[in-house]
């Protein structure tokens, strides 16, 4: 029958993208590191 | 010589300066540019086979110092608990160096940093090869994890100058990680999938270049895929294999999730190398739908499902779907017999024992049967008796040759083939589109036109199998299967099978009360 | 030509899956564990400053949560916190949260001017290419006098034009 896929630790009805948090195949939590970011040229003010 | 003892002194020494240049002056700009130009005015950045043995010691080098490290540190564990944390020092610095050399390559045309990168590559993989047929089960796969970690954080990340730079870089990985893959280095599989579904790798070959690099991960899943496959088949799911089951898992519901439609546009890829007894796992794959849809409650009373736009779109399918029937010499044909608008019994008995295999391959493959010349024979069929159901004028004589088709198939396989046969049309119940119209009308059909009460049982089951799994539950699934019990003209719950035990009756009873 | 026992692959698949079997068990054992892809990532503070041991030297993770913007956000805190964590932090995680909720609270900001602006009120003139109207603006102030700080202030600018090329 399959198994309850809810209980993997993916919150599958986040609104945000669960790749962004993606710890790892085994890990039932999402990842504890900064996800990747990346800031526009422009935001390094002078 | 780069055979000689004297080169790998030589490398030797310069890792150390390296090492001194990361340790000592913090690896500045400027200390790790000219150490870069030095390296590439020696001569030992060209490419060849100088270049090939340079690497391939630096690896030694580094994998052999954090396998030591491992062992000593192994040695003065007390207890297991203490984890062995094998030191990734000189792992770290040879990333970090192949990292250097590519950012700050002299030659500035991205051609020949990327051959450069393309040639690391292929040094790591064949090492990683060599040292798992020399190692086979000691093979340690953290140093080469580790390895692969750094770059898939310092390259990937690398400011593309175009996108292109990226793509690159990212198909490079693709490339070594299917040469790395579990059937071919079984040892290394849970740091393979731990890499291949890496955040700073899968999301962006997915994005990076709008889908160019979709062949890339449907070819790296059905790697994965096809390792699994054996055990699946078998259900055979101890210890390792279940957590790479249930990592495999995972990654299906991240794509699932954030890129949906490119498991929809690759399902019949993922439903060849799924084995069958595979329900859920397949069922991940067949509920995708594009992000943009919005699915009715499949419920709804009186739901009109052929006045849904969508259901009058072709789906986007990214596989080939004929690939099978054209290598079993079987496309022509049955094209023809398609156009021939007649009944030709002869070429459908000879059609149904070409979906045999031979006996020698029955058992490496589990079943009697052909599944993926199956799948593509039913999914291209359908495709062809839909557009001509759609082309102007047509009087549907030969979507009748389809069904004709279907329907012999459905009556004069045995169980087994007809099980593959329903199944394959199953593989089409998805979200709105006219496939999944068009093959739930066919299930239907099936049902309603046989005269047998045990194709009409096996129809059952091979929906119903679907859907007593957990969830997810394919759209185009759940509106055949409510459909079956609802109209009266299928006279479906007279049927003995459905009451041929009390736990059976009280299924029936739960799903049609679940199917509202 | 390996004599009787013959090449062990021809001993089919049974066999191929067993040797798969051994070899996954194996690596079962030497499963790469979280912290083979941890990279210590060393916050180096802007201007480091030397403090005292018990204070904490390492940033607090909460400042690496989406909600704890959110909450920085919010009418309590108003927007100062964010501007500062987008002027102050610059290529952090935290000058991406910030500029996130600022956005979320329809600040736009300005390529060129390397300034936030939010519509004080409607525009009096928009086209495919620009908008003009009354904004508000969050600005440095340098003073006339060097002797004293510069100092942050919001602003109200009329007729301002925001061209769109110029909208991060």
């Amino acid at each position: 029958l399959g198994i309850d896929l809810t209980s993997l630790g993916l919150n599958l009805n986040s609104t945000e993208n669960l790749h962004k948090t993606f710890a790892s195949p085994w890990s039932n939590e999402p990842s504890k590191d900064d996800p990747e970011f990346s800031v526009p040229q422009c935001y390094y003010a002078k | 010589e780069s055979g000689s003892t004297d080169f790998r002194k030589r490398v030797s020494t310069l890792f150390k300066n390296w090492y001194q240049v990361c340790e000592v002056s913090g690896a500045n700009e400027t200390a790790c540019s000219e150490y870069v130009l030095h390296l590439y005015q020696t001569g030992l950045l060209k490419g060849d086979d100088t270049t090939e043995s340079f690497f391939r010691i630096l690896l030694e080098l580094s994998v052999a110092h954090c396998i030591s490290s491992e062992e000593i540190s192994s040695g003065a564990v007390q207890s297991p608990q203490q984890a062995q944390s094998p030191s990734f020092l000189i792992i770290d610095i040879f990333a970090k160096l192949v990292f250097s050399i590519l950012k700050y390559f002299p030659e500035q045309e991205s051609s020949s940093k990327f051959f450069l990168l393309s040639e690391i590559m292929a040094v790591t993989v064949r090492s990683i090869q060599k040292d798992a047929e020399d190692k086979k089960a000691s093979l340690s796969p953290r140093p080469y994890f580790r390895l692969f970690i750094n770059w898939l954080l310092d390259l990937c990340s690398l400011d593309p100058v175009t996108d292109g730079a990226n793509f690159q870089v990212l198909t490079a990985f693709a490339n070594a990680f299917h040469a790395l893959q579990p059937l071919k280095i079984p040892a290394f599989s849970f740091a393979w999938l731990e890499l291949v579904s890496h955040r700073s790798f899968l999301p962006k070959l997915l994005t990076v270049n709008g889908q160019k690099g979709w062949p890339y991960v449907q070819r790296l899943l059905v790697d994965l895929l096809q390792f699994l496959e054996p055990f699946l088949r078998n259900a055979e799911l101890g210890g390792p294999v279940h957590i790479l089951y249930k990592g495999t898992l995972r990654v299906l519901l991240v794509l699932l999730h954030d890129f949906p439609e490119f498991l929809c546009d690759y399902h019949f890829t993922f439903c060849d190398v799924i084995p069958s007894s595979c329900v859920q796992m397949r069922n991940i794959i067949l509920s995708s739908f594009p992000r943009n849809m919005r699915l009715p409650d499949p419920s709804t009373p009186n739901l009109k499902i052929d006045l849904l736009p969508e259901i009058v779109e072709a789906p986007c399918i990214l596989s080939e779907v004929d690939a099978a029937l054209k290598a079993n010499q079987m496309k022509n044909d049955v094209e023809e017999y398609l156009t021939s608008r007649q009944h030709d019994t002869t070429f459908l008995s000879e059609l149904k024992l070409k979906l045999l295999v031979s006996s020698s391959e029955a058992s490496s493959a589990g079943t009697r049967y052909n599944v993926p010349l199956i799948n593509s024979l039913v999914l291209y069929t359908g495709m062809q008796a839909i557009q001509q159901l759609q082309q102007a004028g047509e009087t549907g004589a030969q979507n009748v040759v389809a069904l004709h088709m279907f329907k012999y198939l459905s009556v004069e396989l045995d169980t087994e083939g007809r099980y593959l046969f329903l199944n394959a049309i199953a593989n089409q119940l998805r979200y709105p589109n006219n496939h999944t119209h068009y093959f739930s009308f066919i299930m239907l059909y099936l049902f309603l036109e046989s005269d047998q009460v045990v194709i009409q049982e096996q129809i059952t089951r091979v929906l119903l199998e679907r859907l007593i799994v957990n969830r997810p539950h394919p759209w185009g699934l759940l509106i055949t299967f409510i459909e079956l019990i609802k109209n009266p003209r299928y006279g479906f719950w007279k049927h003995g099978f459905i009451r041929c035990a009390p736990e059976i009756e009280k299924l029936f009873e739960s799903v049609a009360r679940s199917c509202g | 030509e390996l004599g009787a026992i013959g090449d062990p692959s021809a001993l089919g698949p049974m066999n191929d899956q067993m040797h798969n079997l051994q070899m996954l068990e194996a690596a079962f054992y030497r499963l790469p564990q979280p912290k083979d892809s941890e990279r210590p990532r060393p916050y180096t503070p802007r201007n480091p400053a030397i403090t005292p041991q018990s204070f904490p030297q390492t940033q607090a993770p909460i400042v690496s949560n989406p909600l704890f913007w959110e909450r920085l956000g919010s009418d309590a805190f108003g927007t100062e916190p964010l501007f500062f964590a987008f002027y102050y932090q610059q290529n952090s995680y935290q000058q991406y949260l910030a500029a996130k909720e600022l956005k979320k609270q329809s600040w736009r900001y300005h390529r060129k001017f390397n300034t936030w602006f939010q519509r004080h009120k409607e525009p009096t003139i928009a086209t495919d290419e620009y908008e003009q109207g009354a904004y508000v603006y969050f600005d440095f102030q340098t003073p006339k006098d060097e002797n004293r700080d510069g100092g942050w202030v919001q602003r109200i600018k009329n007729e301002f034009t925001f061209e769109y090329s110029y909208l991060e």
